[in-house]
């Protein structure tokens, strides 16, 4: 464990306590994409499956559990509770992901470290994370209208997966035999599609404006 | 080449 990893961890953490606060508080999901949601929840199923039968560390299962739990709670919340649900909106939130999931599990058919059940799915959930925040960035770029906890939730999810970066960095530079080139491409292209919106969230944050996405 | 060391990140 390292200073990179530990606080990209904790970054993710707050990235979902954040939104699960905004939406448990104010009872609204306004501009939060479910298409999102669920991509997470799936990566997180099909990541964790061996939670019980390798055991890693407390830390790592304590973590997985939450994961887990905040991320069908926040699915829940969208499609069944009576109140969040009427500020779901899913006439802007179109995008189909099952464009996404598809590609994703082929290319994890293909390009894997090893053709078991659980790598394959273990190698699909990196491709669907790295893709996962496509239909909150449309959202985002159609409802124009970014509230502070929505963009506050963004960037500590790109800001995890840049502290991601780091730590493989680091790993590759203090274990010699840390190489996983499917983990480190799916994490720089997740990165990267956040890039534009890093550069217009702390632009807004230096000018003092309201962040606005170009069209 | 010890267990998966990718697979103890989250």
């Amino acid at each position: 464990m390292n200073i990179f990893r530990l606080s990209g961890d904790m970054t993710h953490l707050m990235s979902v306590i954040v939104l699960l606060l905004k939406i448990h508080t104010i009872k609204s999901c306004a501009g939060i994409s479910l298409k999102t949601q669920e991509l997470y929840a799936l990566v997180f199923a099909t990541r964790y499956l061996d939670i019980f039968t390798d055991f890693v560390s407390v830390y790592n299962t304590i973590m997985k559990l939450i994961f887990l739990a905040t991320s069908f709670s926040i699915v829940w919340y969208m499609r069944h509770h009576k109140i969040v649900r009427r500020s779901y909106d899913k006439e802007q939130d179109t995008f189909r992901h099952l464009f996404l999931i598809l590609p994703c599990l082929i290319l994890a058919l293909v390009v894997n470290e090893k053709f078991t059940f659980k790598e394959v799915m273990w190698t699909f959930s990196l491709y669907v994370e790295a893709v996962a925040i496509l239909p909150q960035l449309v959202l985002l770029q159609r409802t124009k209208n970014i509230d502070n906890l929505t963009g506050q939730y963004v960037f500590l999810l790109g800001a995890y997966r840049a502290l991601y970066i780091l730590n493989w960095i680091y790993r590759y530079l203090t274990e010699k035999h840390f190489v996983h080139w499917i983990t480190w491409i799916s994490g720089l292209v997740q990165t990267l599609l956040y890039a534009d919106f890093f550069y217009y969230y702390i632009n807004s944050w230096k000018n003092n404006v309201r962040l606005q996405l170009p069209a | 080449r010890p267990k998966d060391d990718a697979k103890d990140e989250l």
